[in-house]
């Protein structure tokens, strides 16, 4: 749409409206985003398409950058535990992320540990144990069907008497729509508090970008019961833009914090709010 | 919803006479933005919206004494329409075993659905066979068998150093032997764009000429949707779809652009993680839910 030497007109405009929309940016925010781009071509006289396109992504990535200090990555302090709690619904790529985390931490060699808190679906825990194996870190588990609160307790309980530097949690995936769901959700972060009150915890809801509009359903409903303090994006290796965080980052204050672009234990990238809204016009 | 604001757009013309070339525009600006919201692919939203406004700039409408409810019934009409019959059929060879593939991009739920509908099959008195395709995903192996060990249905695998291409071969020959009329075959989550896995199922299709190849898709999915379903029915000639995850609280929109892009009927809707949660496809509650 930002083509060369492209005339400035009604078509182009229909034609940015129309790229955003098909980004999953959401039809009220690409209708904010085209009016303020328009007013911004009338009130600084911009007469090419190269500056106009500057001018939205550079307004894209700061609706994405959000509150600066301190939501640059995921927040691990040094000389204590830190606990991932690693949420969202089902399939979103949350058991494939923790792997990919866990190396990435155990690679900048930090002490990593992880909880296998989903004990409900086939082959959950075994899945996170292959990836334990992959990366060269423990599993906390117990038996399928066992309680997750019950893992979750043994796994501070370890952490703490390990000395851990990084405990991460992986739960079985829920519709935001599921009351009873939700509150074994809340149960889980109160037991973290009160079996690691001096841990920092980061509630990190995974994303698949291939998701539509739900998304802002999954944010509002998923931070209702627990407290997110950031959202990770995947599957960004395929076709869909996931434009929907814009407005989960602009209204809620939720930012991006890393982004999976693949199913490999490397395919995993610290979120680049300038790249991303260049990604969306390439 | 969308009937609400169709009144409230209308409400002013009472008593005005003639509907105006801008009254239709103003309604058909709603019926685009209620199914946008519910993630409707942009341009399925133009052609559907432009074949509703053919039907609204008639006299159904413009004679109506309530202009709003009948644009509403225009809109329900043509989005059942779109959505096809109910449609719950599988395939059924006149040589068994009849074959099933399920396809789809990753965490979609094929290997839940292939369970269920497998377990569906067993219900109605046939034998059916499942076949763990999937030598990528970690425990993906492991998982088809828990869930055929919970449906006492039996699962063919060969572990995760054998190709795809040559596990469905082979489970084939094991259904042919043991008597199984349904052989269906669990894949790999894949994207679309990935040339190497996309030829995979090809050859997987070439190989074991399934009767039945069902795409799933996430009814979450956004505006990506039509084009994971576009390809996938160009590059396999798909024979219908599963829409899951339907028990949450997404519109569902990915479900129209899907089938209106690819012409395939939605045969099954999952309704749940258990075994037995899914139902079979009814596009008047499909509308509905997308109008909200
Ligand atoms: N292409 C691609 N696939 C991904 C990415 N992240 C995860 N996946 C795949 O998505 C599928 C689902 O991943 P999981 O990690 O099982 O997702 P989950 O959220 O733990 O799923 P549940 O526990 O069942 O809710 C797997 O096939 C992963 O390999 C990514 O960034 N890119
Ligand atoms: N609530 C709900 N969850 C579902 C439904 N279908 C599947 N799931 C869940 O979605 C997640 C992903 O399901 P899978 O069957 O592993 O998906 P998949 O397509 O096989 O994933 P890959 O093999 O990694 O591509 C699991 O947590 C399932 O329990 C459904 O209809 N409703
Ligand atoms: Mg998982
Ligand atoms: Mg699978």
């Amino acid at each position: 749409v930002f083509s060369f030497g492209r005339k400035i007109d009604e078509g182009f405009y229909e034609e940015l409206e129309e790229t955003l929309i098909q980004s999953d940016v959401g039809f009220e925010t690409a209708i904010d985003l085209v009016e303020s781009l328009r007013a911004r071509e009338k009130a600084e006289k911009i007469k090419d398409t190269e500056t106009l396109q500057q001018a939205l992504e550079d307004e894209i990535a700061k609706m994405l950058t959000g509150d600066v200090a301190e939501n640059q990555g995921i927040n691990i302090k040094d000389n204590c535990l830190n606990i991932i709690l690693v949420v969202g619904v089902n399939g979103a790529g949350k058991t494939t992320t923790i792997g990919k985390m866990a190396n990435y931490y155990n690679s900048r060699k930090k002490k990593v540990l992880l909880a296998a808190a989903d004990t409900f679906r086939a082959a959950a825990i075994e899945q996170l144990t292959v990836w334990g194996e992959r990366v060269g870190v423990d599993v906390i588990r117990q038996n399928s069907g066992s309680d997750p609160g019950a893992v979750v307790f043994d796994a501070c309980q370890a952490a703490v008497s390990r000395k851990t530097d990084i405990l991460i949690v992986d739960t079985a995936g829920r519709l935001q729509n599921k009351a009873n769901l939700m509150e074994e959700l809340k149960k889980i972060n109160k037991i973290i508090d009160r079996e690691a009150p001096d841990a920092n915890v980061e509630i990190l809801l995974v994303l698949d970008s291939g998701t539509g509009q739900n998304a802002i359903s999954q944010a509002k409903l998923f931070g209702e019961v627990v407290p997110l303090t950031g959202i990770i994006l995947t599957k960004l290796d395929g076709t869909a833009k996931g434009g929907v965080v814009i407005g989960l980052t602009h209204e809620l204050n939720l930012p991006v914090k890393m982004i999976g672009v693949g199913e490999g234990i490397n395919d995993l990238r610290e979120f680049v709010p300038a790249d991303f809204a260049c990604a969306l016009f390439a | 919803n969308l009937a609400d604001r169709l009144q409230e757009t209308f409400k002013k013309l009472t008593g005005k006479g003639k509907l105006s070339e801008a009254d239709v525009n103003n309604a058909m600006r709603e019926v685009r933005l209620a199914l946008l919201e519910a993630d409707v692919s942009y341009k399925v939203v133009k052609d559907f919206v432009a074949k509703v406004k053919e039907r609204a700039v008639g006299s159904e409408v413009l004679e109506s004494l309530s202009p709003g409810q009948q644009v509403v019934k225009i809109v329900n009409e043509e989005l059942i329409e779109l959505m096809g019959s109910t449609q719950a059929k599988i395939a059924v060879s006149s040589k068994p075993p009849t074959v099933v593939m399920m396809v789809g991009l990753q965490g979609t739920g094929k290997t839940t659905s292939v369970a269920k509908i497998a377990n569906i099959l067993k219900k109605q008195g046939r034998r059916p066979l499942l076949a763990a395709g999937d030598i990528y995903r970690p425990a993906a192996i492991k998982q088809l068998e828990v869930l055929g060990e919970q449906l006492d249905i039996p699962v063919f695998a060969l572990g995760d150093k054998v190709s795809p291409v040559e596990i469905a071969a082979r489970a084939l020959e094991h259904a042919q032997k043991n008597g199984n009329d349904y052989l269906l075959i669990d894949t790999a989550g894949r994207l679309h764009i990935d040339e190497t896995l996309m030829q995979e199922l090809r050859d997987v299709k070439a190989k074991v000429e399934p009767h039945e190849i069902l795409l799933v898709v996430d009814a979450m999915a956004g505006q990506d949707a039509i084009n994971v379903a576009e390809t996938f029915n160009k590059e396999l000639s798909i024979d219908g779809l599963v829409l899951t995850k339907m028990d949450g609280d997404t519109r569902g929109g990915a479900a129209l652009s899907a089938k209106a892009v690819t012409g395939k009927p939605i045969k099954f809707v999952g309704m749940g993680e258990k075994m037995d949660a899914m139902e079979p496809f009814h596009p008047d509650r499909m509308a509905g839910r997308i109008l909200g």
